[in-house]
């Protein structure tokens, strides 16, 4: 259990240190167990520092930074054991430009290097135009729902129009 | 194994019979709010077994059955179908003859939820199993739903640390 | 206790119904006490229905449709007292251009009809084109903000560069 | 009562002095992510007389202080003043005197905060009271801080009628 929850930790720990440098193009992070002596009582903080700021507690960081780190985080969980799926709904509402670039270049890495297919829900025009393929959800008649695909080229008028 | 296609009948405002192909590399799903998309997640978890109606966004379970809308009744039945790959033969045996493997789950207002693989009923128990051995659960860190994000940031550490035990 | 609760809960609920009205270009919404009989220990539910939709509990909306009807909660306990300044930090990021604009136009009454000064924090494209001005917080000096003065004409590589 | 102006000195990441113009009608802030936008509410909070260091994000106020980067080193104090017009009289009669009003609060690390108004110091109950008279106290609605929406919505309904307290 403990031997277990350890071996967890530092797997996971690794791959975020990773993660973080490559979605924030630089800095450093890492994972800690707080507030027990005993790893399967014990909290999971998580200390980052973005480029050119110093290392603090998730909570101090900005909007934007704190969703970037989750998902380092969520990503390094994933990377222990890489299922034939991934799903990610609106992961990228918080992130500028600058981070949506990274973002979608790790989703690419990711989708070449293994055998994960990827699902994006976006609105986020930078992210749409980084897609293999997009389909569009559409409410022509209120309250019911239609899948259709849609042209890259098309993607802007997609994303928002009610 | 591979996730190949998703159908829709009837499941919360997907009323009409959808398919979503679900193809390598990285799809990408566009619309305004409330149009569906985070909908079409749903249907997959459920498909994979999902049992919490809270984590469908519902009081019970019946809530994921198409409600009706201005025009059209409300329905009695939704069923999603969950198309895999199965060439690598890494499913649980019970399954693992097929190459390809069809996972139907379909709920009857008042009777509740019952499952399908390759057309003979199965238990909700086995389906969960299938998917948690692909590593793909109704659970697991790959479905990032959209909330999830927001909910690490805000976890307390004790709660945060819950997400580790996906990875032992 | 009680009359004062009941008596605000009155005044807050007309103005969110009408508000709802505004941001979602039709619909209908209202607030509910539920799970106590004492109005001092209730709690306070939103019932809301989008155009077209059918009523129901805040939770089963979709999440850009959550976020709107909570700004028109925010707005209606605002408006029972409006303050000389109000601040709205990034409540437009999970919203679609439809609904932006709406929400734009509502602030934009808000500041016609009222004394209320308006300081919005956005990354969404469309509501820095609706601001009467634009400040850019800039870092150039890593860890170091600095604030200057936008054109909006400018504001697009504002936003997004890091 | 009319919001003119904040000035933010050793505030979190604003180590230099700057000034924010606050004028009528709508002003927009932009900027990329980490950038400092928040950290300008926070301000204006923190200057109304916010008590809590966890409402500002830290684990406790001397946090508020500018800390350094890899150049320069962290300060010892941080100031913000707010600069308002009274023009019709609206604020608590002992600073109802004045058509211009300017709040200080000043921390220095290991010491607290400190208030002054219009140069003479002020309690901190008296600032929290003068900014509550013209509902805007740092916890009122009109100060829709960046996690505020989310947390309405994630609420449990007893938790979330506390809002209507603000109005009654
Ligand atoms: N059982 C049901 N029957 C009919 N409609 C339903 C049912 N359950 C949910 N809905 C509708 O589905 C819509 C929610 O869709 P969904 O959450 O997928 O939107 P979305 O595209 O993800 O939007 P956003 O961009 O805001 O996240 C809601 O408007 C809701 O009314
Ligand atoms: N005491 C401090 N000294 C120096 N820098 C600080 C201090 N406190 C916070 N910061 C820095 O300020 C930054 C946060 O700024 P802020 O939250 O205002 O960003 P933002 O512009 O709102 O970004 P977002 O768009 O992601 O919400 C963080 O990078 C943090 O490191
Ligand atoms: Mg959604
Ligand atoms: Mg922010």
């Amino acid at each position: 259990g403990r031997e277990r929850m350890l071996a967890a930790f530092e797997r996971v720990n690794t791959s975020f240190e990773k993660l973080f440098v490559r979605l924030f193009g630089g800095g450093r992070a890492h994972l800690k167990l707080v507030d027990a002596e005993d790893p399967l009582d014990a909290g999971l903080e998580i200390m980052a520092s973005p480029p050119g700021k110093r290392l603090q507690v998730l909570s101090l960081l900005s909007g934007g930074e704190q969703a970037l780190t989750a998902l380092a985080l969520l990503f390094a969980v994933f990377l222990t054991n890489p299922a034939p799926i991934c799903v990610l709904d609106e992961v990228d509402a918080p992130l500028d430009d600058a981070n949506v670039d990274r973002f979608c270049s790790l989703v690419e890495d990711l989708a070449r290097e293994g055998a994960t297919r990827f699902l994006v829900i976006t609105h986020h025009r930078m992210t749409m135009a980084r897609m293999d393929r997009l389909y569009g959800v559409t409410m022509s008649e209120r309250g019911v729902s239609q899948l259709v695909s849609v042209d890259l080229s098309r993607a802007e008028e997609m994303r928002a129009t009610a | 194994v591979n996730f190949l296609k998703l159908r829709l009948t009837g499941f919360k405002s997907f009323v009409d019979p959808t398919e979503l192909l679900i193809e390598p590399g990285i799809t990408g799903i566009v619309g305004p709010n409330g149009c569906g998309k985070s909908n079409l997640v749903e249907a997959l978890r459920w498909a994979m077994g999902e049992t919490s109606a809270k984590r469908m966004r519902g009081g019970e379970m019946d809530d994921v059955i198409f409600g009706g809308n201005t025009s059209r009744p409300g329905r009695n039945i939704a069923e999603v179908a969950l198309f895999l790959n199965n060439a690598d033969r890494k499913v649980p045996a019970q399954f693992n003859d097929f190459d390809d493997i069809e996972v139907v789950r379909r709920i009857e207002r008042g009777s509740g939820s019952f499952y399908r693989v390759n057309g003979k009923e199965a238990r909700a128990r086995d389906v969960q199993l299938l998917f948690a051995d692909v590593a793909s659960g109704a659970n697991s860190p790959s479905l990032v739903s959209q909330g999830r994000v927001g909910a690490i940031i805000t976890a307390k550490p004790v709660e945060r640390r819950a997400i580790l035990e996906e990875a032992a």
